[in-house]
């Protein structure tokens, strides 16, 4: 799983 | 970015362009829970702080102001400009049962316990409840405009695709992020009955008006 706090979405 | 997100996010464009269209020609917001739009306003200015943070392309940046500046240009019309067409007495349901939980929800639930990212969850399980007031208003009033239905299903059409980008990003990338699959799922739920009734019946040649039982 990728959790980083980065959210690519919208 | 592939086809299922791609074609999701012009889903959701096309909600927010077919609901501004509809205010501004008829210079009316009846039909409309201003509640609704309300908590999609905060629901984008929850989630996209990050524009000042992170730069993730032109396409990301871009399409977060549309979605805000969109989010807002309906608030001006449903609460200054065509106030007087605000259907409030039909626009009843109490936010405060969405709001209260989803803010106790972020602050229990989330990836990291720091201020931008529980935004960042608290809109995410606000914007899977967001869409509540407006259903419950045409279930209360018994009717929908059909540009009305039109708006509800580009919208609710938006978290359906995500979910198979989610999918999709699964297998081919080994990405998932649960709290966005599971919101993303509840969200998708509630349109169910909407999808089900704006086929069988939205699909009549002269139908101009869709009837929803609660």
């Amino acid at each position: 799983s990728i959790q980083d706090t980065t959210h690519d979405e919208l | 970015m592939n086809v299922f997100r791609l074609a999701g996010d012009i889903s959701h464009l096309l909600a927010i362009i077919i609901l501004l269209l509809k205010i501004w020609t008829s210079r009316s917001c009846a039909g409309i829970s201003g509640k609704s739009q309300v908590m999609f306003a905060i629901t984008y200015t929850a989630r996209y702080l990050d524009l000042f943070t992170n730069f993730i392309s032109l396409y990301n940046s871009t399409m977060k102001i549309i979605f805000l500046g969109a989010a807002y240009a309906t608030l001006y019309l449903i609460y200054v400009r065509f106030k007087a067409t605000y259907d409030h007495n039909h626009d009843t349901f109490r936010v405060e049962f969405l709001l209260i939980p989803t803010v106790i929800l972020s602050v229990l639930i989330n990836h990291d316990f720091s201020p931008l990212e529980i935004l960042w969850t608290f809109s995410i399980y606000l914007e899977s409840v967001a869409i509540l007031p407006q259903l419950f208003m045409v279930s209360k009033t018994g009717e929908a405009e059909s540009i009305t239905s039109h708006y509800l299903f580009a919208l609710g059409s938006y978290r359906a695709l995500y979910i198979i980008n989610w999918v999709y990003r699964y297998y081919a990338e080994g990405f998932y992020d649960l709290i966005a699959i599971v919101a993303g799922v509840v969200q998708t739920v509630l349109y169910c009955d909407f999808f089900y009734l704006y086929i069988t019946k939205g699909s009549r040649a002269n139908a101009t008006e869709m009837s929803i039982e609660a």
